[in-house]
Parts: C-alpha cells; structure tokens; sequence
C-alpha cells in the first residue's frame, strides 16, 4: 500500500525541499521504498541528492508522456527514474523545461491529471513517494495536490509563513472539491524552530491553534547541517547522521509510519 | 528623476520582502519620496507595512486599468496608492486577485508591459520606485523586469540560494534583448549573513566571483528584529531603530544613493 505525500507550502524558503529529500532518505534509511518526485523547476530536490546537470529523461519527459494516457507505459516512465546513493530511494529529478510546462498545459485536456496517471502507474512499487513543490499556487502545485493521497505543510516558525496558510487551504479545499476528493492533510510540520526565540515559540502557539491535532509532535530544529548538506549532494544522513536535524527528520518518518499503524 | 529599482531572485525565503520593505523605509527616512508596488500575490510587504486586509484598488486593479493606455489616467491609478505610517512612503498594495493575473493576460496584447505603462504615469513623483516581486520568472516577474530600470538580487547566504542565479541571469538577459535595453544590474546583496558560519563566508566568496563588481558592499547580518517587526506592520526602522538589521539597511540606502552621484 503506496502513501503518496506532496509537500506543499507557497511560501518561500520555509523548508520544503529540506524536509523533502530528508524525510525520502529517513523512509529509505528505515527500508521502505521510497521514490522523490522533484516537481519544483528550481531542482533543489534534484541537487540536494547529487543530481546537478539536466538528464536526458527527467519528470518533464514523463510529464509530456502522460499526455495520452492509453500508450503511456511502465518502462518509458522509468526512464526517467535515477537511482541515488542509497539503495531503497530513487528520484525523478527536475528540469529546465519544466518551468514551461504551465504554459504548454494552459489549453490541454485534463492537464491537472497528468502526475496522477504517472503516479498510478509507479506506486504499486513503492511504499512511499514524496513530491516536492515549487513556492506558488500554480498549474505544477495543482498537478501534485491531484496526484497525491495526503499534504505535509512545513511551516518556517516567521510571522510570514503563518500569513499564507490561509490561501494554501483554499487551495487544498478546491482541489479535494473538483480534483481529488481522497485528499488529506498529512499535517503540518514546525521547521528551523530555535527554542531561543520568542517569535519561534509564538509562531508554534499559532499553527497548532490553526491546524488543532493536525501538527506533528516532532519539531525540526533550526541545524547547520541541514543547510550544509546539499553543497555535498547529500541528504543530512549521510552527510552527518549525529545531528539533531538528521534525527528530528528520522523521528518524523517514524512517526508517519506509526500513524499508519495506528490508522 | 526617478529610478525604478526591481527586487527579484525566483528562489523562496532569500529576503525580497524583507529588502523592499525596508530599503524603500530608509529612502523615506532619508527624505527621498518613494513609493513601493507589491507584485507578489501572497501580499507579505503590504503586510509589513500593515495592509492586511484588501483594498478596493490595488495594483491588480490597476495593471487591469493599464490594459488600455490610452484611457488610462494617473487620478484612477492614484486610488490604488495608499499611505504608510511614513511621510516619504506611498504603497500600492498586492491583492488576491494577482495570483490570476497570470492566466488573464494569456492572451492579452503587450502582456508585459502593463506595470511599465502605470510606472510610466507616476514615476515623475517619486525619487524612488521598489517592487517586490513573486519568489518564480513569471509574467508578474517579466512585467516587474520589464518596468525597472535596474534589479537589486538579494542572495540568502546559503547553497540553495547560489544554485538559481544562472537562470536568473537567462531571463534577465532574455528581458534586455526583447523587453527592456536598459535594465541594468544594481547589485547583489548580500542577506542573513552569519559571521560565525563558514557556509556564510563560502557563499559569499562565490557570489562576489559570479557577480565580479556587482556586490553591494553592505551586507544584512541574520537579525532577530528584522523577522520581528513584520508582524506588528512596520519596517524595522520603526521597530528597533538601533539594531543592526535597520542600520545595514539604511548603508545600503546611501549606497545606492551615493552610487547614483557617482554615475
Ligand atoms: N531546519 C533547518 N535548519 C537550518 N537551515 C535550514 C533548515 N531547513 C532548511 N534550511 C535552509 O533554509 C533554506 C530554505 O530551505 P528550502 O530550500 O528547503 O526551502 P523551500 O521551501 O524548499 O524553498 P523554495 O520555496 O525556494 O522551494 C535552504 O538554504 C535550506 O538549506
Ligand atoms: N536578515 C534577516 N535576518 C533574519 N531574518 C530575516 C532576514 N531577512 C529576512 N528574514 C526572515 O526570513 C524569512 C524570509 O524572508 P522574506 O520573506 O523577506 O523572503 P522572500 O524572498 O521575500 O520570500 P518569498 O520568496 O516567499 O517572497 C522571513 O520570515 C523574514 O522575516
Ligand atoms: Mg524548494
Ligand atoms: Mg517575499
């Protein structure tokens, strides 16, 4: 049984791509297949796992497949699925031309399905997929919203990010009205926390108000490690498996696992 | 004379908002009339200046007037320009209806240069003129080029942030050729620089090689009050006149001020 979970959050720089390549690396670390979709035009995602020059096939090519739903096949998609250095996580990296692909979609039929079809076709071989998403409310972000089974919000603790939150609901409502009705949010997760902060500790006060049961109980810590990781093209636990960003985002994957569980 | 300095860097969190609000904060203090536009739907510098609900008229309302130019009057343009808490700072606030820009002017002719005909009308008013501008290269970004006559790229001290510069470049180059000759580069600046941190000094050493002379010199320390004082609807000038984020924004005031007497 495959999770599909977007990380969404128009917001900029709040740690999507962060949680993202670290929460896949925690999921594949704990052995479970793991698939990152880097769905972001930018390849953060893509670079933070090594991935740094355009590949031949990336999700823009299998985006532009999934135009015609009846000839799409399993082996074509997986072309553009690259192996990383760990075992039981894959990735299918960003591209340049997807920064195009809102303009080439505006008048195609079901273009907010397109990453679903690609999805459904994956997900029997994983145990989980992670996409990350660019910071707007566009045409992409609609495509991950469609595709997934449940959202994780990072929230940056800044009085900014909790501005936003507001319109990103309206969004995620839209969708699970017209596109997705299955969608759940996944919850929402406290990042670059510094317990030396008032205004970290103020802004965790307002985001449980607003989300009530739905923030996760493990708190990503503000963490130079996090930030130093990708100029290595590394996820953190791999880069530095001691420190307390690498395991808050162990913790948040276990408890992902364990609230499956407990269903 | 009037110069229209655009505010842009599509990666997320790097400091737009924060530098338009309170650069364009030091200009007024320094007695120089300035009028900052909100190109950004999620409407965070409107915010930091302590818009926080909708306008009847706000810049959606007037790029919507500026598609026939020659009707279009600065009477009607002037009602989407409200006053801030200082003398010398007028702002034309974002709204939620930006967010759709994008798909109305699909079809529409001179899609890119609606803001340039509305700065057109009011620049002769100001001394200066700030955007700020959505964390992507959209159309609201391309018309933002297309109306500056220079762009100030704040560069978070982080790797990340260094990865979208080459694309950045690209579409500055593609506005040039096909939009606006004269767009110069005003500068790099410099943001959340950390003393204590070696990833700081790293990417600063690498944006300085990337824009050779183009780096301002002042730099903006990682500064509590500077993530403050958007919550109580100010600029920090009006916060905590005395810490060091306030002071390194009004250097950069006189930097680009004297800059200018130099030519
Ligand atoms: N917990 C953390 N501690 C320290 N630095 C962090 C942390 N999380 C993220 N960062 C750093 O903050 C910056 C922003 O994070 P990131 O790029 O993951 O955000 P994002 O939401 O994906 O941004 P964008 O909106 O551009 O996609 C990055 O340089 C990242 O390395
Ligand atoms: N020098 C600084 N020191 C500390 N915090 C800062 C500094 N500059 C910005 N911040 C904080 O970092 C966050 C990101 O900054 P800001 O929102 O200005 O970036 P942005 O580039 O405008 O983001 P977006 O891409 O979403 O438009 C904000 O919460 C802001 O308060
Ligand atoms: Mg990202
Ligand atoms: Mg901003």
């Amino acid at each position: 049984m495959s999770k599909v979970i977007a990380v969404c959050n128009q917001k900029g720089g709040v740690g999507k791509t962060t949680t993202s390549v670290n929460l896949a690396a925690s999921f594949a670390v704990l052995e479970k297949k793991t698939l990152l979709i880097d769905m972001d035009p930018q390849g953060n995602a893509s670079q933070g796992l090594g991935i740094n020059e355009g590949q031949d096939e990336d999700i823009h090519e299998a985006l532009y497949l999934a135009a015609s739903p009846d000839t799409l096949k399993k082996e074509e998609l997986e072309k553009s699925v690259k192996s990383t250095k760990l075992d039981f996580l894959k990735i299918m990296p960003s591209g340049p031309d997807l920064a195009v692909l809102e303009i080439e979609l505006v008048n195609a039929m079901s273009r907010e399905r397109r990453l679903e079809r690609i999805i459904n076709i994956l997900k029997p071989d994983y145990d989980y997929i992670i996409i990350d998403s660019p910071p707007s409310l566009n045409l992409l972000t609609i495509n991950v919203l469609t595709a997934a089974s449940s959202v994780l919000i990072p929230v940056q603790c800044e009085y900014y990010a909790l501005q936003g939150l507001a319109e990103l609901f309206n969004t995620i409502r839209l969708v699970q009205k017209n596109l997705n009705n299955d969608l759940t949010i996944e919850g929402a997760l406290l990042t670059m926390f510094d317990i030396r902060l008032n205004l970290s500790k103020q802004v965790a006060e307002e985001v449980k108000t607003c989300f009530s049961k739905k923030v996760f109980q493990t708190v990503i810590p503000r963490n130079i490690k996090l930030s130093e990781a990708p100029s290595h093209g590394k996820p953190a636990i791999l880069y530095d498996v001691q420190n307390k960003g690498t395991q808050a985002y162990m913790k948040l994957a276990e408890e992902i696992i364990q609230g499956e569980l407990d269903g």
